[in-house]
């Protein structure tokens, strides 16, 4: 038998955060922590 | 450690349901060919991403057992530390007994995200070690009938996408499925002989590989390849993302990746995203950092084609999705 789970598309983060204006410094905030992590 | 494909989570957007635990405890996850793991938040961790997630709790599960060994999961824009647990995973009526999962007590770039943890489907060479894939082990506990699944990603309703297991429900997709050989089994990874735009190859000239990633939203390729393409498209970088003409998509020609000889061409409907009043490419650069000549064929080229794993065959099917 097959069982079919259903996926739900959610809105996505970058829609959400372009609507607020806020993609960019997320962006750039998400990039600095990544950095800060890869050293850690 | 194993790094798993780039992974544009800001975009990644196909979320479903497993449960974990005696009584179950749901979670939302992604079904990610391109990471082997599965993980959820656990209750005692203390990152932020944790407080907006829903998280487990050992102490409510009579069949958790905690195995305790310390994990660290890379993914290209994420991170997550925590430890090993093992309980009872329900997948719809499929249950998956003493379930090896990660329990994050620390998570890096996963902040408001859609998604509580991520339930991979990649080869177990992916997966921490002395641990076993929840496919591996549903397989070997004799759940499926047939140890395949598949995915059907909706292109426009927020309902309607689905990864289906142990079979394949043709109502999902037209004509013949395609088969194409896996060339490495770690990543759902296979060859691609080229990428051509108005019959002129713009892309993979001598061959290239391509994973199949669900894990992943966009398509991404080597900075050098993927900027050619954009050139065709008279793309330009604005706020670190490809802004395309919107008049474009009526003139451009469809994106065509040939797979073992079959072509599987992407139309600029499909590879141009609209968003408010901008239009921006769906191609992305940066492949070059993980691996050489290899591409990421995200939930953008997933829409387009349902797509089986076959892992007794070690292969991957493609067909156009109704």
């Amino acid at each position: 038998c097959i069982v079919i789970l259903p996926l739900k598309k959610m809105k996505t983060l970058r829609e959400t955060l372009r609507e607020k204006n806020l993609l960019n410094n997320f962006l750039e905030e998400q990039a600095y922590r990544l950095s800060k992590n890869d050293s850690k | 450690i194993t790094i798993h494909p780039l992974r544009n989570y800001l975009d990644t957007a196909y979320v479903g349901n497993i449960t974990i635990g005696t009584p179950p405890q749901e979670f939302r996850v992604v079904f990610d060919t391109g990471s082997a793991n599965l993980w959820v938040p656990c209750i005692t961790c203390t990152s932020p991403a944790c407080y907006t997630h829903k998280t487990f709790n050992p102490q409510n599960s009579s069949s958790f057992r905690e195995v305790g060994s310390p994990i660290t999961i890379f993914y290209g824009s994420g991170i997550i530390q925590g430890f090993l647990g093992s309980d009872t995973v329900r997948i719809g009526n499929l249950v998956s007994p003493e379930q090896s999962f990660g329990l994050s007590l620390e998570e890096y770039g996963f902040d408001s995200l859609p998604f509580d943890g991520i339930l991979g489907l990649a080869f177990p060479a992916m997966g921490i070690e002395d641990t076993i894939p929840i496919f591996d082990n549903l397989w070997s506990h004799g759940a499926f009938s047939e140890p395949v699944f598949a995915f059907y990603l909706n292109t426009n309703k927020p309902e309607g996408s689905v990864v289906m297991f142990g079979g394949v429900d043709h109502r999902y997709y037209k004509g013949e499925l395609n088969w194409i050989p896996v060339s490495q089994t770690s990543h759902w990874q296979i060859s691609m002989n080229n990428i051509s735009m108005n019959g002129t190859v713009t892309a993979c000239s001598c061959g290239c590989e391509a994973l199949v990633d669900t894990g992943t939203s966009l398509i991404y390729g080597p900075t050098k390849l993927v900027t050619n393409i954009h050139k065709l498209m008279n793309a330009r970088l604005e706020n670190s993302e490809y802004v395309v003409s919107c008049d474009a998509v009526k003139t451009l020609p469809p994106v065509i990746f040939n797979i073992n000889g079959i072509d599987y061409p992407l139309r600029p409907q499909a590879y141009i995203i609209k968003i408010q009043n901008n239009c921006r490419s769906v191609f992305q650069g940066g492949t070059e950092n993980s691996s050489l000549n290899t591409w990421i064929l995200g939930d953008i080229f997933l829409r387009q084609y349902f797509s089986v794993f076959d892992r007794k065959n070690r292969r991957i099917g493609l067909a156009p999705a109704v």
